[in-house]
């Protein structure tokens, strides 16, 4: 029966994407099955793994809208035991469409039932926004990761952020729970990062993985070639530093 | 009369809310009348400008409501000739409450429309979305300045970000057009930054400021002590940057 982990922040540019991809990638190369779905309009994970328009017919648009089954909607990805849900830019209609939708808050949820049997993890990207699609994710998931930014502005946001995550919880998803808060982008010559990190775990304590990804250009070079950086470079301390996440994610949900 | 400008970009983390800081600082400092508008929830530029939670009584939303007029709204700043219309987390409210509002898409402009005789330009800083907040945005502005980060992910959204200015200029604003697109965190030591940039200029030309803003910790660190980076250290590489693109800007506009 699969878990569901939604990647949220509502911060921009933080490293949901890239946390999506590479964490799926490396789960998958641990035998787990994985589905990654993007539910992002920009379509960004979509892309970092590698799936041409032509293949995007059929997405997580379809399967809010009820068109089109999870199954039917998965597609291959190069990496062995990855399948994916990829999104378009029609997925942004979904905003306006969802609001006089019944249900509006559960669709997703309902959508990925039948993948449940079918996966051992379901990983959904999130937009960078606190709207119905961000909802659909978090009433659909059984846990949370949130990729957190080692900058000032990413650290204003989270209080809102867990703010929100209790309201969801109190109002559509009692079980819903934080896995983990993982700080991506981390720049150990500049004083910044270290604050934030300081500051996290002062706040989050345990919440906050002892993995950090490091700011690596490698890992930005990856989404041109349609690759996850664990296939570009796996060398490369941002490779390594998936793998490492993975791993403890992975031992968080056998020791839950 | 006010000239507005937009700065938007779907994309998150682009340096939307970095470049109308430090613009309208600059701007100011030439001695512009600048009102910038915070209209993304997270409420980075006015942290950034040093608005503590208790100015933030009455700030965008209430312009979005009619609750309250722009001059009402508008605080000042630290920055002689720089005012600021806050924002607080009660406007992520609005995307859903304008949904079913008449006049959706206007709410903003006309909002606006008693500070354009006090002010010489209007900035709004928009959210990582293309929502009804930032077509309220567009919808108000005469130009958009649009952040592109040198980043792959950044590069694609840039078409769908374009073709969505057109949607908006057919229904919307006939007159509305993009003022310039600004390369920001352009790091000289990867090759990523210098093929991103190379590509832009290929397809866009002269829309492309030549000045560009470099990545700089220095900017990354002023938010925390509420100042924009031309307060904080105005002879670091990107408040010089900003002071070009502050130059850059105005001759566009003395040019038009
Ligand atoms: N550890 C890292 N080192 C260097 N670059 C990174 C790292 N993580 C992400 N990036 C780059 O930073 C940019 C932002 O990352 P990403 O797109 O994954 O964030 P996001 O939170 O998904 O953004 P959005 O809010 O737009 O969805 C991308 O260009 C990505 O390639
Ligand atoms: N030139 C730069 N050099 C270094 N850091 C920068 C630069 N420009 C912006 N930053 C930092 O990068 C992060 C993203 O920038 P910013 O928040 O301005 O982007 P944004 O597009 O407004 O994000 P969002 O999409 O969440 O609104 C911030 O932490 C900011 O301090
Ligand atoms: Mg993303
Ligand atoms: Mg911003």
């Amino acid at each position: 029966h699969a878990r569901i982990l939604a990647i949220a922040n509502q911060k921009g540019g933080v490293g949901k994407t890239t946390t999506a991809i590479n964490l799926a990638t490396a789960m998958a190369a641990t035998g787990q099955r994985v589905l990654l779905v993007d539910a992002d309009p920009q379509g960004n994970a979509s892309t970092g793994l590698g799936i041409p328009p032509a293949k995007r017919t059929i997405g997580t648009y379809e399967l809010i809208l009820a068109e089109a089954g999870v199954l039917e909607a998965a597609v291959t990805t190069e990496i062995p035991g990855l399948d994916v849900v990829p999104s378009t830019v029609d997925l942004s209609g979904a905003e306006l469409d969802l609001v006089t939708m019944d249900n509006r808050a559960h669709r997703l949820r309902d959508a990925l039932q039948p993948a449940v049997s079918q996966y051992d993890y379901i990983l959904i990207d999130c937009p960078p926004s606190l709207g119905l699609l961000t909802l659909n994710a978090m009433v659909a998931a059984d846990a949370l990761l949130v990729p957190l930014q080692c900058e000032f502005y990413a650290l204003e946001g989270l209080s809102h952020l867990l703010r929100t995550i209790e309201r969801v919880r109190e109002s559509f998803n009692p079980t819903l729970e934080i896995q983990g808060v993982v700080l991506t982008m981390f720049d150990k010559r500049n004083n910044l990062s270290g604050q934030v990190a300081d500051d996290v775990r002062g706040h989050l304590g345990d919440k906050v993985y002892a993995t950090v990804i490091p700011r690596n250009v490698r890992i930005s070079e990856a989404p041109s070639f349609g690759k996850p950086a664990l296939l570009y470079d796996h060398t490369c301390s941002g490779s390594q530093a998936y793998i490492d996440l993975a791993r403890e994610v992975l031992r968080r949900e056998r020791d839950r």
